[in-house]
């Protein structure tokens, strides 16, 4: 019998559906279902064929696809010295947890690190990322705040060459992708640092908007790859299949608490089996 | 692009002649995008999508409003319904209100936004740090708390949040508005969520709002159910709508808990922060 479109249709209904139910957002869930009715439509399958399972099969390896792999440690094992990463963001996702737990990670990994408390225009973000860098026992270079973001940024790396250090994590404040002016500071600031890596910093939770914020920072700064925090809230995370397919860079890193080994190399063929059992 | 998806929509209801069934599931099923794109829920979006096809197809247009211009008002009646019209905030002579949330959505600043809000309409108010988790959240409270110039009590090395409460209290007696900020938490943080419960007996609060970030997509509802079981919300504050997100995880926010949303955050300073306008958030949504 012949796939036609109406039946390939119907047997990828339910699957669209779990795809948005997991926060796919629409337009990637549209571009996995066009992927998958390329891959099948007007073909003919035996008799006894499960076509069910054979689509559904068809449009977990269509998912899987959207992912590049990506070795976070193996890059800065082989990049130069010091090796600058920028992490950047909407407010609130996790970007300044996340680089206690990278610097925890690369400090049991053997990286020297420092770290540039580089928000400088939250209230608390100086204090905060200085408690957690003195739990971490890991050098934080900071100015006052309001002060020009990269110029600490700048600091740090300077601090990082001179003392001949490994790693560079550069804590940048959230920010909206609809406000200009911060959209901009965020350009200097990398333009400034020169990082080998700028790194989105998205929440599992989040849905549709994703695809068009990491889109306008991807303009003002290419974006290098991604880390999704809050994986642990009992979301299925489609924001990370939204983000990689929009991306097309790796997602290195799942944020799964708030502790600061909280921290799990992505894997994306396990994800997608968690969305589409 | 959520304009552009609706003005293809309109464009498709006001160049057609008449409007048949046909011409109503499509116009349906661009509606349901927009929804989707919103991040409304998905069975909320199904749900919608049957009644605004029945209304359509069945009931008569009001005299002087084409079929088309019919259908276009149902949408946005039925979103409206979901939502209710526009409340100023109801303001007693003393009250206490507790802020709850997962971890990130926008807490610690909307406490101070509402403490300059109900001074601004004439009640004292104070707030409570009992946030005892998140590294410097006292700095944060104080640093923003006095831009607002709001007294606040918090303990900077404290670790029993009920214990800052109690006296917490104590020091708020001559205030109007007591504001109790939390540490954040998900419903799968069962020791946090018995935290908030405990929290709630001791505050003995009229308001619980639970604070949604827009950008919270399809776990909403199941969030927003899970603190409406554990503690009873009053209300919802949606905040970061000054971003791309739409912020359709409300809906179901306030269709899970029997709510309504109180206030909106339009961006971090202590001034932004607006009554809820459910024409405006629909119009948004549709664009
Ligand atoms: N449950 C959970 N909470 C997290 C995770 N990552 C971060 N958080 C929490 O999310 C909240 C916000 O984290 P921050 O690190 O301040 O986020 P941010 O992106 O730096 O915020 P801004 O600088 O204000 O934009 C804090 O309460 C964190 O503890 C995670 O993986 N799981
Ligand atoms: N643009 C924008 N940013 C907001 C808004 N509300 C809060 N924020 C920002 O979102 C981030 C998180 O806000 P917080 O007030 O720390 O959130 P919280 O819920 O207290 O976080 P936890 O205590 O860690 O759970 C900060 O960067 C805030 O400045 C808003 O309405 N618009
Ligand atoms: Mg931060
Ligand atoms: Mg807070």
């Amino acid at each position: 019998a012949v796939l036609d479109e109406n039946r390939l249709d119907e047997l990828l209904f339910d699957l669209e559906l779990a795809l948005i139910e997991s926060d796919v957002a629409l337009e990637v869930v549209d571009a996995v279902k066009a992927d998958v009715k390329a891959a099948l439509l007007g073909r003919s399958f035996g008799r006894g064929a499960d076509l069910s399972a054979i689509v559904k099969q068809a449009l977990r390896d269509s998912v899987k696809k959207v992912f590049v792999d990506g070795d976070l440690l193996e890059i800065i094992r082989e990049g130069k010295r010091p090796f600058v990463i920028v992490f950047v963001g909407v407010n609130g996702t996790g970007k300044t947890t996340t680089i206690a737990k990278v610097a925890r990670l690369l400090e049991r990994e053997g990286f020297s690190t420092v770290i540039a408390a580089a928000d400088t225009y939250r209230a608390g973000a100086i204090e905060q990322i200085e408690k957690h860098a003195s739990n971490l026992g890991v050098r934080l270079i900071k100015q006052g705040r309001g002060a020009d973001s990269a110029a600490v940024a700048f600091d740090a790396i300077e601090h990082a060459r001179a003392r001949g250090l490994d790693v560079v994590l550069i804590d940048t404040a959230g920010r909206m992708d609809t406000n200009v002016n911060l959209m901009d500071e965020l350009k200097k600031v990398v333009r400034v640092s020169r990082p080998d890596l700028v790194l989105f910093v998205g929440d599992a939770l989040s849905g549709n908007a994703v695809v068009e914020q990491v889109r306008t920072f991807h303009q003002y700064t290419p974006i290098d790859g991604a880390i999704i925090t809050k994986a642990d809230a009992d979301a299925k995370g489609g924001s990370a299949i939204s983000i990689a397919a929009t991306l097309k860079r790796p997602v290195f890193f799942l944020g799964t608490g708030q502790g600061y080994d909280d921290l799990q190399r992505f894997n994306g063929s396990w994800f997608v089996d968690q969305i589409l059992p | 692009k959520l304009s552009d998806s609706l003005t293809g929509v309109i464009k498709k209801i006001t160049r057609a002649p008449f409007i048949d069934e046909k011409l109503v599931k499509e116009v349906v099923r661009d509606i349901q995008r927009s929804l989707l794109v919103s991040d409304v829920n998905v069975r909320l979006v199904m749900d919608l999508s049957k009644r605004i096809e029945e209304r359509a197809l069945q009931q008569k247009a009001i005299a002087g409003l084409t079929k088309k211009e019919h259908v276009i008002k149902v949408v946005y009646e039925e979103l409206i319904s979901l939502l209710g019209e526009k409340q100023d905030y109801h303001l007693p002579t003393k009250t206490r209100v507790m802020l709850i949330g997962i971890q990130g959505s926008g807490k610690t600043t909307t406490s101070v936004k509402l403490a300059k809000f109900f001074s601004k309409k004439g009640l004292r108010p104070f707030i409570i740090a009992a946030d005892t988790y998140r590294p410097a959240a006292y700095d944060q409270l104080l640093q923003l708390a006095e831009k607002a110039n709001v007294k606040v009590y918090g303990e900077p090395e404290g670790k029993d949040p009920v214990k800052i409460v109690e006296s917490g209290l104590e020091k708020a007696a001559h205030a109007d508005a007591v504001i109790l900020d939390t540490a954040g938490r998900h419903k799968s943080e069962e020791e946090l969520f018995r935290e908030m419960k405990e929290l709630a007996q001791r505050f003995r609060p009229d308001e619980k709002l639970l604070v949604i970030d827009s950008n919270l997509g399809q776990s909403a509802g199941k969030q927003a159910a899970a603190f409406h079981k554990a503690i009873g919300l009053t209300g919802v504050v949606l905040t970061k709508l000054d971003g791309s997100a739409k912020g359709g995880g409300a809906l179901s926010a306030v269709a899970e808990t029997g709510t309504k949303i109180r206030f909106v955050g339009l961006g971090e300073g202590i001034d932004d922060l607006e009554i809820f306008d459910p024409e405006r958030f629909v119009s948004r949504i549709l664009g």
